[in-house]
Formats: C-alpha cells, sequence, structure tokens
C-alpha cells in the first residue's frame, strides 16, 4: 500500500503491541493464555470487530435441570 | 462425567473452517453442529454449505452479521436440506439464494436446543457428551491477540458477538478448560482452536448455547 496506509498499519502493530503487554501481564503459569503478534495484528479493535465479531446476542431461557427418572423422551 | 471428552476424537468434527472477512460466523457455528450431529448418527462426516445458510436464512444478515438461533429457528421450520460445501461453495460474501431439488442430498434438522446455561456448565458439560458438538456465542474481543494457552481472564461475559462450536472438555489438568473450534482458520489459536477456562462462564461462553438434531 501508499505511504499513509503503511502508517495506519504501523500504528495499529504498535497499539497491539501494547495491548498484547497488557494481556500477557496476568500469564502467571504456563497453562495461562498466551497472547502475540498474529494475522489479525495489522487491525485496529474496531477493525477487527467490525470484520470478525458479527454475531448478534439472543438472550435464551435459563436450562433447568430435569430430576433423574423424570425426563421426557 | 468422563475427565477428557473430545468429539474430534471419535472423528464426527470436520476441518477447522476460515470465515475470511465475511462476519458469519454464527453460520459456520451452526453448520459445524450439523455436520457433527449428523456425523454422529449415520457414521459421515459430511461438509456442508456454510454459503446456504448465509444466502438462505432470511432471518439474518449473510455476511453482515447473523445469529445461531435466529439460524437454527430458520432451519427448523424451513426444514430445508443443507447441501455439500462442494456444491454451494463459500463465496466469503452474501449472494443469492440458491434452492435445490428434494431428490439432491441434503441434511434437514429436527429440532435444536438452546439454553442459558451460565452458573451450571457441569450440565453443558453432560449435554455436550449426550447431545454432541454445542454452538455457543462468546465475547471474543480480546481473541484477535490470542495465540495459545487457557483463556482465564480479560474475557467477560455480557457482550456476545462472535459464534464458536464447543467440541469438547479436557478437566485432567490444574485448570479445566472447553476445547473450542474457531471459523479463522487453522494458523490462528492452537492449530485454528481455542481453550476457553470451565466454570466463571469466561467469555460468556455459557450463556447461548445450543445443540441441534438431525
Amino acid at each position: 500500500g501508499g505511504g499513509r496506509e503503511r502508517e495506519t498499519v504501523a500504528a495499529a502493530l504498535r497499539e497491539s503491541a501494547k495491548r498484547v503487554r497488557f494481556l500477557n501481564s496476568s500469564s502467571n503459569d504456563n497453562t495461562s493464555a498466551f497472547y502475540g503478534i498474529n494475522q489479525f495484528s495489522h487491525l485496529f479493535p474496531e477493525e477487527f470487530k467490525a470484520i470478525y465479531l458479527r454475531s448478534i446476542p439472543h438472550k435464551l431461557p435459563r436450562y433447568i435441570k430435569v430430576p433423574k427418572g423424570k425426563e421426557k423422551p | 462425567l468422563p475427565k477428557k471428552f473430545d468429539w474430534r476424537d471419535k472423528k464426527v468434527i470436520a476441518e477447522v473452517r476460515n470465515q475470511q472477512t465475511c462476519g458469519g460466523c454464527w453460520a459456520f457455528s451452526v453448520v459445524g453442529g450439523i455436520e457433527s450431529a449428523y456425523a454422529i448418527k449415520r457414521n459421515n462426516l459430511e461438509e456442508l454449505s456454510v454459503q446456504q445458510v448465509i444466502d438462505c436464512s432470511y432471518n439474518n444478515y449473510g455476511c453482515s452479521g447473523g445469529s445461531t438461533i435466529s439460524a437454527l429457528s430458520w432451519l427448523n421450520q424451513t426444514k430445508v436440506k443443507l447441501v455439500r460445501d462442494s456444491e454451494y461453495t463459500f463465496k466469503a460474501q452474501t449472494g443469492l439464494c440458491h434452492y435445490f431439488g428434494q431428490s439432491d442430498f441434503g441434511v434437514s434438522i429436527t429440532g435444536f436446543a438452546a439454553y442459558d446455561f451460565s452458573g451450571q456448565e457441569e450440565e453443558m458439560m453432560r449435554m455436550l457428551v449426550n447431545w454432541g458438538p454445542l454452538a455457543v456465542t462468546v465475547d471474543a474481543v480480546s481473541w484477535q491477540d490470542y495465540l495459545g494457552g487457557i483463556i482465564q481472564y480479560h474475557c467477560s461475559s455480557g457482550r456476545a458477538n462472535h459464534a464458536v462450536l464447543i467440541t469438547g472438555f479436557d478437566r485432567t489438568g490444574s485448570i479445566p478448560y472447553w476445547i473450542v473450534q474457531n471459523s479463522w482458520g487453522r494458523t490462528w489459536g492452537i492449530d485454528g482452536y481455542v481453550r476457553v477456562k470451565i466454570g466463571s462462564n469466561v467469555c460468556g461462553i455459557a450463556d447461548t448455547v445450543s445443540s441441534v438434531f438431525v
């Protein structure tokens, strides 16, 4: 891309690196999630959300456990 | 309940897909659940068309977004037969709905169950084992930077914005976790999968849970 596009990507990458440092600060053992640069790092969070996070929420009834032996087919 | 369970071990989970820049996660998660339900019942894993759901589920918005529950309601009401992925391939953009003759191969659903399992993840594990993989919604904002490990922090509930498929769980280690298939390709996360801690509704994973019957 052009110079301006490169600048935007660089800014998004800088923001990603900052975010990754914060997210990794809670990882205190080897099982915790770890974060880093991946295929989405060139996107600002708003761009990422606008492209990939498009699920519309839906409120559902709470699951009520049926006592054993009273299940319906 | 077993300590560890994964439907992948039974060869009823299709390969990780890539939604590319299409906001059709809701369709990927629902179709993944149908493929598995069909494979569990018929012992035959078929890749079904996500594009068909994206194009034809009129109560959703194609690649601009949608809801797993609306898609399941549409599939249940219309009894539409999902054709093979190879017949109706993924284009990463919303298109016109294609119709197929009754004689063509297809999988229709007979029903579905959808509940809020928050605070009842033990029951949710039981449902996964009894019913098959679970289509769920999550808050995936922090997943942008995920590389691996078990997500325990920085992932709150109540702001669902992404749909995925739970294929199993593992409670053998110190942190029990859900095994979750995503639709961002195999290069993301752990070969396209993510691990989410079980027990405190991390990422809102237990808020909108559905399972489909074929």
